[in-house]
């Protein structure tokens, strides 16, 4: 912790580091739980306070320990949605070439079919990824193109399939509907599908993203976070929240726009990285 | 609501007669929270708590029937003043075309609010262009068009470079052989520090010399707007601020902290993905978004 210089009856100190974590985008209701489970261990050094808190931080960001992807399924299925312009298109990108560089065969389904140059975009990177492409004609079915591209993985033998959905407000009903048809389609195709439905949040969001997290859960059942845009000065702690309030578990991390800039979370490195 | 909590918790002070430290404290601690989780930057907000706090100690509050209504009342004020001072409107070029140059960071919706501003000026009576200065994000040019093809607005895009100068140039050419009166430069999201990218909107600022800098920022951005504006705003001088999304349910507490640190008032919101005219800001109606 830079500056951070440890005395239990500083309360500047103590303020300092509300602020630090409330800089964060941590919030105020999980500042005090952090500031609090840091007070019950009663850390008498600077090193109990850093080690201390990126135990608490760490523990708070992966609600359900590992974060793992299943991928057990063959296909397996991923299902992507976030509001608009967190990084759904370019994260699944990034996901396509990840597993293809570990020795899996993907296909990409284009079910943005409302934004101009939507399915454009996810084709780019789709050849980047190396992965196959479904799309559908504009304005055409969404969780028609989920359904074809889950057909497509069975009838070629393919590894993965991933989602693309189109960004909508979680205050949008009739949007988050939809999505929850498009969820009910493909768990009617394909057993157990979607075996992974991931909520894609942009960093710099702030106390807003608990609300997203809490009704695209109830929406479509989330499984697991990716944070994005880690790569600019925003810390992303809304995650901590998200993880304590929903219980969602941060999976990936975007550090930036290129093909190999997605990684697996790691709780430690996060943790530090925000109390730092 | 903060109204409510202000209520409750200076509801005695009537009988008392005076406002007690201990009563401002409560008071004033309700009023930090519900401002924090509007997000606004907690910079910004002890600065705002200190002078609702000086106003508070007034005559206005302690003399009055219902205390907690002035204090309400003193808050509101307070933030739709830092809101609305200085002028929000568009400066328009006295020989055309105007060039007006959206940026911001990545997703916070600039190209949507390019063709919105188009479509806009367009409805005015304008002769807008749209240049596609974003030449990194795939499929970009093609989404701008697609939008200028939608309200009718020409849209300049130079294929086969990856430079933002070259576009824009060309971009402003074609806006004054077209005799097109205003030209909006979409540009690609970056982030306040990425060196490159902050470099490269400097020169195509330099290169087309615009009458408006136009930062877009997103409703739901946190604690960071005010890093990112500072740093924007050092670089590239912006004189205008787009907030987008506001039909979610963030509370935008960003548009505070931006105006606050900047000083540059908000130009226009934009509220939905369908391409109508962005609106024009409002600050007594965005205070009341951002208090709850
Ligand atoms: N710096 C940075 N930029 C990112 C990251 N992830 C995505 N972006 C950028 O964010 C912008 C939006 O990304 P998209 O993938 O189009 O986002 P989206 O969620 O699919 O957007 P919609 O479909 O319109 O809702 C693009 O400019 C991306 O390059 C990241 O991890 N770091
Ligand atoms: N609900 C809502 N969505 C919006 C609004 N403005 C933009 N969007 C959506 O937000 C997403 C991102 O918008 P873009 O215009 O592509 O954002 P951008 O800043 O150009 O993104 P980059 O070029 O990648 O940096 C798209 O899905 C838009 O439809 C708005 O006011 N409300
Ligand atoms: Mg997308
Ligand atoms: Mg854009």
């Amino acid at each position: 912790l830079v500056g951070w210089r440890y005395n239990p009856d500083d309360l500047d100190a103590w303020e300092g580091l509300e602020d630090i974590l409330i800089a964060a985008d941590c919030g105020m209701a999980t500042t005090q739980e952090v500031v609090e489970a840091l007070e019950r261990r009663h850390p008498r050094s600077e090193e109990d306070v850093s080690t201390g808190l990126e135990e608490i931080v760490a523990a708070l960001a992966s609600p359900r320990g590992e974060p793992t992807l299943d991928l057990s399924a063959r296909p397996a299925v991923i299902l992507v949605v976030g509001v608009n312009g967190t990084g759904k298109t370019t994260t699944i990108g990034k996901l396509a070439s990840r597993l293809a560089a570990s020795g899996r065969s993907v296909i990409v389904a284009a079910a943005d079919t409302y934004r101009a140059a939507a399915e454009e975009q996810l084709e780019v990177w789709a050849r980047r990824a190396g992965a196959d492409f479904v799309g559908s004609s504009r304005g055409g079915d969404p969780a028609a193109v989920a359904f074809d591209a889950i057909e497509a993985a069975q009838a070629r033998g393919r590894d993965v399939v991933i989602v693309d959905t189109a960004g909508r407000l979680h205050t949008q009903t009739n949007l988050m509907e939809e999505l929850a048809k498009m969820r009910r389609v493909i768990a009617a195709k394909l057993d157990g599908a979607p075996h992974e439905t991931l909520l894609v949040v942009d960093a710099t969001t702030g106390q807003n993203g608990v609300r997203q997290a809490r009704l695209f859960d109830e929406a479509v059942s989330v499984t697991g976070v990716v944070l994005t845009k880690l790569d600019g000065t925003a810390k992303g702690g809304a995650v901590l929240a998200i993880g304590n309030e929903v219980g969602l578990p941060v999976k990936l991390v975007g550090v930036g726009e290129h093909l190999d800039d997605l990684q697996p979370f790691d709780a430690r490195d996060f943790a530090r990285a925000l109390v730092g | 609501s903060l109204s409510d909590k202000l209520q409750g918790v200076l509801s005695d002070l009537r009988r008392r007669g005076k406002l007690s430290e201990a009563d401002l404290k409560k008071a004033l601690r309700e009023i930090r929270l519900a401002l924090l989780e509007a997000d606004v930057n907690f910079r910004v907000v002890k600065e705002f708590v200190a002078r609702v706090r000086e106003r508070a100690l007034g005559a206005e509050v302690s003399k009055s029937l219902t205390p907690g209504q002035e204090v309400v009342k003193i808050v509101h004020e307070e933030l739709a003043d830092l809101m609305g001072k200085g002028s929000s409107k568009l400066a328009f070029a006295g020989r055309p075309p105007t060039v007006i140059l959206l940026c911001g960071l990545q997703g916070s919706g600039k190209t949507t609010a390019s063709a919105k501003l188009a479509l806009q000026l367009r409805k005015e009576g304008k002769s807008p262009a749209l240049a596609a200065c974003d030449l990194a994000r795939p499929a970009a040019i093609d989404q701008l068009e697609q939008l200028g093809c939608q309200i009718q607005v020409p849209t300049y895009a130079l294929r086969g470079t990856g430079d933002a100068v070259a576009a824009a140039r060309h971009g402003l050419e074609q806006a004054r052989a077209q005799g097109r009166d205003v030209l909006i430069l979409d540009t690609a999201g970056r982030l306040h520090v990425d060196e490159q990218l902050m470099d490269d909107l400097v020169a195509v600022r330099q290169t087309v010399r615009p009458h408006d800098v136009l930062l877009v920022l997103d409703a739901m951005t946190g604690q960071d707007a005010v890093t990112v504006a500072e740093a924007f705003a050092r670089r590239v001088a912006f004189d205008g601020v787009i907030m987008t999304k506001l039909d979610g349910d963030a509370r935008g507490g960003a548009a505070l902290s931006v105006k606050a640190v900047t000083g540059v008032p908000i130009t226009f919101t934009s509220s939905g993905e369908k391409l109508e005219p962005l609106e024009a800001f409002h600050p007594a109606r965005m205070a009341s978004r951002i208090l709850g």
